[in-house]
């Protein structure tokens, strides 16, 4: 059986609010060294890779290995039942046909109790091949956000260009164009401020925005960002 | 491009 307690229910909202508008079903596969979602977008554009490790449940049990099928938008409809402080309790029994979630407020006198019934996935798990990146570019998640969605104002298309001491974000459509450009910065106070570009080579590649702005979604998760590019390979976010 | 490329290709099946 599995028995996951998070003290903050805001962890999983953020985390289902950024994987709900590419994945419908996917499994939690769970085992004693966490949960580990990886799934692609019905259009096998995008691969989403998440692992939560066990340190981060207090407690956290998992007896053996299971597969839970989960329907994103039930999971992210039940996730805002939770008040962001509650303690949050998730568990599924031996041969579980669904996954039992407990919200507890912080003063213990509101405990709200669902349970989501489990889908049979059929999901390949994917080996994700070590890749030397042209460009690696580490900027702040909230800025990236913004680029992204600053400049779908012009465009369905970013074309993002790395070269030594700077990144530049270049949009063009019928309307007109636009770029912003976000030069490395050293001296900054805060980690997740810095911003950095490493170069093996310069890159310069497009992407749709419509993906892109999906992905930010999970910049609540984390104050920084790195994007790594390469040629004909998939960009990493 | 206005539609991505599938990057199922990239990944092998384990």
């Amino acid at each position: 059986m599995l028995e996951a307690r998070l003290p903050s229910a805001v962890t999983l909202k953020k985390i289902i609010d950024a994987v709900k508008e590419l994945v419908q079903d996917a499994n939690f596969d769970c085992n004693d060294s966490g949960i580990a979602l990886q799934a692609m977008d019905s259009s096998h554009v995008a691969l989403v890779a998440l692992l939560m490790r066990a340190e981060g449940f207090d407690p956290y049990r998992c007896d053996r290995n299971i597969a839970l099928g989960i329907n994103f938008a039930t999971l992210a409809k039940v996730m805002k039942c939770a008040g962001n402080d509650d303690n949050l309790t998730i568990k599924a029994g031996e041969d579980a046909d669904v996954l039992s979630l407990m919200f507890e407020s912080t003063n213990s006198d509101r405990i709200s109790e669902f349970d989501i019934k489990l889908m049979d996935v059929d999901a390949d798990h994917l080996g994700i091949p070590e890749t030397d990146y042209s460009a690696t570019i580490k900027m702040p998640s909230a800025e990236f956000q913004r680029i992204c969605r600053d400049l779908s104002v012009m465009s369905e298309t970013v074309t993002i260009e790395a070269v030594k001491d700077a990144v530049k974000f270049i949009a063009s459509g019928d309307t007109g164009s636009g770029s912003i450009t976000v030069k490395p910065n050293q001296a900054v106070d805060k980690k997740d401020m810095e911003v950095t570009v490493t170069l093996q080579e310069p890159v310069k590649l497009a992407f749709s925005l419509k993906y892109l702005n999906h992905f930010a979604k999970a910049s609540t998760l984390a104050g920084s960002v790195t994007l790594s590019l390469s040629d004909d390979v998939p960009l990493m976010i | 491009p206005a539609g991505q490329r599938s990057i199922a290709a990239f990944f092998t099946k384990k």
